[in-house]
């Protein structure tokens, strides 16, 4: 799975995901990157997010769309509710996998509870920079 | 100053440091920031979020590194189902494509259901004939297959177990 989330000059923002889905899946099963609140997510008042791992879970827990609802309604953070939903509820849920973030002040999350997460970020007048594990 | 920032992921999973080799780690290193400069490259010259994140996953898509488009795991039957979405921030609009086989780039699909704006989802056959409506590059499976999925799916199979694309040995039953 790969995916995407960015902020532009007008301040808006947008999130893509796109995956092969599982090795040796069956029955024509889907995931969660084509899930619209599951999978991928983006408003401009709360986040924009994609999401990668084991996709039963991220579409039983609606992953995307819960992070932009505790930015919402709980007036939290956009990294307190990454880790919020990945690395608690999905945990307590045998959920792995994560997610990559962006709010409209430009603030990333990166938040994963697997072993490692291909992962690359960029904003205005800075380096690109990639990570594999913590 | 007007600011923009990008972010994108390769996959995630239980991989552990000691089974990427130098040169894989080097590979993905380039491979992930590529697709970081063809998103950037659209919002350094005024380009909006949604053109960003499409541009970024196809440059994902077109690397066979990672799970998705050239690349992609194999299917039970050894064919390639793929699946993407993509969606507007700033109006809400949002395209997805499931199920969908022979098309090269699978998010620029997603794109062309957002921009058509008479549905976000479409899947299978029908997915397929939009995108021939539309233009898009059709490819043959081959054009997918690379020999580490082929030998991930020949393992998996004999288990009958799925596999995360980036696991070492896990198995999901």
């Amino acid at each position: 799975t790969v995916g995407a989330v960015a902020l532009d000059m007008d301040g808006n923002l947008a999130a893509a995901t796109s995956t092969g889905g599982l090795v040796n899946k069956q029955y024509s099963r889907l995931g969660d990157s084509a899930v619209i609140g599951a999978g991928t997510y983006a408003d401009n008042d709360t986040c924009a997010i994609s999401c990668t791992g084991y996709g039963e879970y991220f579409l039983r827990n609606v992953v995307a769309f819960d992070i932009a609802a505790r930015m919402d309604y709980g007036a939290k953070s956009l990294e307190k509710s990454a880790q919020e939903v990945v690395m608690k509820k999905l945990v307590e849920r045998g959920g792995e996998g994560g997610i990559i973030g962006l709010d409209g002040e430009g603030n990333i999350a990166l938040v994963f509870n697997s072993a490692g997460m291909y992962r690359a970020w960029v904003k205005s007048g800075g380096e690109i920079q990639t990570a594999i594990f913590e | 100053m007007k600011q923009f920032a990008l972010a994108i992921h390769g996959g995630a999973g239980t991989l552990l440091p000691e089974e990427i080799t130098p040169e894989k780690q080097q590979a993905i290193d380039e491979g992930l920031r590529a697709a970081v400069s063809a998103g950037e490259a659209i919002l350094k010259n005024g380009g909006n979020a949604v053109e960003a994140v499409k541009m970024a996953v196809i440059s994902l898509e077109n690397c066979p590194l990672f799970n998705a488009g050239k690349g992609a795991v194999l299917d039970h039957e050894g064919s390639f189902e793929l699946e993407a979405s993509i969606m507007c921030g700033e109006t809400g609009e949002a395209g997805a494509v499931a199920g969908v086989r022979n098309v090269k780039n699978p998010v620029a699909l997603a794109e062309e259901v957002l921009k058509d704006g008479r549905f976000v989802m479409l899947h299978g056959e029908g997915a397929k004939d939009f995108a021939t409506e539309k233009g898009l590059e059709l490819v043959e499976d081959e054009y997918f297959l690379t020999a580490g999925r082929q030998k991930q799916w020949e393992a998996a199979r004999e288990t009958g177990e799925m596999l995360v694309d980036h696991d070492g040995e896990r198995k999901f039953g």
